[in-house]
């Protein structure tokens, strides 16, 4: 479902370049669950936003679902952002002057085909496989920093996206609660969702089926988790 | 350094009351390294934003080096905090239009005693202690997650704090550099500095000398990590 080729993307700022990936080539087939581990700024968020569809890459190929994701234009990206794939952003990107249930609802609001009842429905089904049905109305500012992460990981799944890219999902989560969010992924994985899920923690990444490990914007290793 | 008595603190919203803190009683020494876990929306950050003067207490007693907190005005935590106390926030709170120097820089704006000069050298060291010397000019949207977190980091150290306040301040950092900069604290701490260091993750947990574990707003243990 995702096959990226030589993908390379530099950062230039004024004289500077910062050379965040250096040429990274992985396939990820349907249904997968891999992990990325790497260390802070070896570019996992880079290439997780180019993934996802929020960024471009400087030079090589993405191919999404085997449609060359540089031949697309801006609508067609926004409904595969939209559709497609739910993702989990590193510093939550939530609405600060909106509640909990409504920052879940918001993808749905895109969806012409959901009704009003349903969007409300759907969100508060995502909220509770969370463990948050009892802070729907809670802004961001009245929520801890685990509740908030938690209201992220619930927006990226009302959608049914059939791909979860999640950027350091439970990097605010004690680890009751973390087991309960990987057990979530491993559910709804089983169901055929293809996960992408970058982590610093190595028995989260134990959830999974593969790791790739990025450093300094190359890839280190790329092996299956029974190897281990 | 630090005495607590029965500390409580209630969020109202409309008709509904969240007990944060339901009572919490301790007492922290001068140069102790204490840890404070607990799982996602058990009162840490509550605790810690009351400890770091940025929050009231519902009810109860807050002493801070023997001063009842209470007692003080408004200008008068002005300056504790921004002399005595680092406090390194969950969400980091950084300036997004200023660079890493100058948002580590900021603290020292307030302190009369420090030149423009020594305020850019003890920026430079305090970005260089987090291994973040090759990235002084970008600012937040230019630095990975961990990066911003470090910023945070060397943020609450310019002041030579005589106590750093740490909100999960390894979250989004990787194991190699969530251990480099838990040596960096207890470097501190042999220097004599108080730390109180919330965190979810049971290892970094071991570089403390005591740990409080708090649930649904109450101490649920209170215990010295030898007797582990
Ligand atoms: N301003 C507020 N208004 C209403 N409720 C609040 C407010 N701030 C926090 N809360 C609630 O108080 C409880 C404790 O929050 P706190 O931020 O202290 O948790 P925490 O232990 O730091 O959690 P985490 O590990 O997820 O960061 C949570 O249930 C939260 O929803
Ligand atoms: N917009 C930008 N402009 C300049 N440099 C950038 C920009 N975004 C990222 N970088 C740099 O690119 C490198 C990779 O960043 P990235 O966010 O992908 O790291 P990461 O692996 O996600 O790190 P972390 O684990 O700390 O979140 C970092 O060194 C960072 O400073
Ligand atoms: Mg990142
Ligand atoms: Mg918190």
């Amino acid at each position: 479902i995702i096959k990226i080729q030589d993908l390379k993307r530099d950062f230039t700022m004024g004289t500077e370049t910062v050379h965040a990936l250096r040429g990274v080539s992985f396939t990820i087939e349907e249904g997968e669950f891999v992990t990325i581990m790497g260390s802070s700024g070896s570019g996992k968020s880079t290439l997780l936003n180019i993934l996802g569809c929020l960024d471009q890459p400087t030079s090589g190929s993405y191919e999404l679902d085997g449609v060359s994701v540089k031949e697309l234009n801006k609508n067609e990206l926004a409904t595969i952002r939209n559709e497609k794939i739910g993702f989990i952003f590193q510093s939550y990107n939530l609405l600060a002057r909106t509640s909990a249930i409504e920052n879940v609802e918001l993808p749905l609001l895109y969806n012409s085909k959901v009704s009003t009842e349903e969007r409300r429905e759907r969100a508060i089904k995502a909220l509770e496989m969370v463990g948050l049905a009892e802070r729907l109305h809670h802004t961001p500012s009245q929520l801890s920093g685990g509740q908030q992460q938690r209201v992220a990981i619930a927006r990226s799944l009302v959608n049914n996206p059939v791909m979860i890219l999640a950027d350091e999902a439970t990097g605010n989560l004690d680890t009751r609660t973390s087991y309960e969010i990987m057990s979530l992924f491993q559910e709804l994985n089983e169901k055929g969702i293809t996960i992408t899920f970058v982590t610093h923690e190595p028995d989260i990444a134990t959830f999974s089926s593969r790791t790739i490990v990025l450093k300094d914007g190359n890839i280190l290793k790329d092996y299956l988790n029974d190897d281990i």
